[in-house]
């Protein structure tokens, strides 16, 4: 503990949880998987539209700071399109139905679903 | 991540993980944080799963994430995945499967797949550990009886170990952050032996979920990158969700 000076004792009777390490709890939605796959996330998108939007503006600012002048946020956008036709039924569409109905970009939202595979490095 | 699946003394078993995303993804220093970490906050949401009006399963997401990275389906298995770093990751994957080679999986279909159609632990446990993926990574699965509990360590191609609960030899509770369980961790990113060593002190008579979530809320296993904290309990689907914030002074990472 001395030598760690981000290391705690473990802490005890946190929960239920309060105070400055809890910030809230989350909303609950049911996804209905006997709708077309295209609409399955419509509730949830039109809810989170605005902050679905703004993280990947953000992804592309920080993009646009290390390479600047470059087009690379573009090129890749532009790539994840042509990449979507090429993923599995019901998950294409699915991606389609959530750009559509948050109005982000198809490139984003697909790389926001592939975002895992590009970070395991 | 941090991800924890562990046994009590009646053989009930309780699954639970701190999400850590947003690592280098720009630091806001007015408010002492990473961005992404605090953008995706908002963004969280508990999910259920319905056909014919009937819940299949659970997840917590981030809205407009379709894969799933912490899941239950009642009365069956609990699911959650951490990130594995490897040089042989995932950019690999994608590579291949521009250049046509799409016999693999992406990672967040996978865990949807397994969540959608998977009826057992076992059927689980088979599908993440067979199925060859795009991106390397830790499967931490949750059964319904006792002793059905794993970490499954994968790269792209194959399962490079399955560490299975065993109570007969004391291990009740498996911890798994983003290290392979046969290395040591990080020296600057030690999540794992904190985890350890507060479940050790609780004991396994005073599992339960409201202690694994003291766990999960000690610095550092709480870092800067914890976005939330779920508390799962596969009888009935239990599910809980909160949202983090780790006060100064508190680890980067």
């Amino acid at each position: 503990l001395a030598g760690d000076p981000f290391r705690e004792d473990c802490r005890n009777k946190t929960y239920p949880p309060s105070g400055p390490t809890y910030k809230g709890t989350v909303p609950t939605y049911i996804i209905n998987l006997d709708l077309p796959p295209y609409k399955r996330w419509a509730n949830v998108m039109n809810d989170k539209k605005t902050e679905l939007k703004k993280v990947m503006q953000n992804i592309k600012n920080l993009v646009n700071k290390f390479f600047p002048g470059s087009k690379i946020a573009d090129l890749v956008e532009v790539k994840m399109v042509h990449l979507l036709s090429s993923l599995p039924h019901p998950f294409r569409e699915e991606i389609e139905g959530i750009a559509n109905t948050s109005g982000a970009s198809l490139g984003d939202v697909v790389l926001f679903n592939i975002f895992y595979e590009i970070f395991t490095v | 991540c941090t991800s924890i699946v562990a046994e009590d003394k009646t053989g009930k078993l309780y699954h639970a993980r701190n999400l850590d995303f947003g690592l280098f993804l720009g630091w806001d220093i007015k408010n002492s944080s990473w961005t992404i970490t605090q953008l995706l906050k908002p963004l969280v949401v508990a999910l259920a799963f319905q056909r014919n009006n009937k819940t299949i399963f659970k997840s917590t997401n981030f809205a407009g994430y379709i894969g799933m990275l912490s899941g239950v389906r009642p009365g069956a298995f609990t699911l959650t995945m951490n990130e594995r770093f490897s040089i042989d990751g995932g950019y690999l994957g994608i590579l291949e499967w521009i250049l046509g080679r799409r016999d693999g999986m992406w990672m967040g279909f996978l865990t949807r797949a397994v969540l959608e159609n998977s009826t057992s632990y076992e059927e689980a446990k088979e599908k993440l550990a067979k199925t060859r993926l795009l991106a390397p990574a830790y499967f931490i699965l949750g059964g319904n009886k006792p002793g059905q509990g794993c970490v499954i360590t994968r790269s792209r191609a194959a399962t490079l170990d399955i560490w299975d609960l065993d109570i007969k030899q004391g291990t009740w509770f498996l911890v798994e952050t983003n290290y392979d369980r046969w290395k040591p961790p990080l020296f600057l990113d030690n999540r794992r032996d904190p985890a350890k060593q507060c479940l050790n002190q609780i004991k396994q008579e005073n599992l339960s979920l409201a202690t694994i979530y003291d766990v999960l809320s000690t610095k550092p296993v709480l870092n800067k990158l914890t976005v939330y904290t779920t508390l799962m309990a596969v009888d009935g689907g239990h599910t809980e969700t909160y949202l983090r914030e780790c006060p100064e002074p508190c680890c980067p990472w």
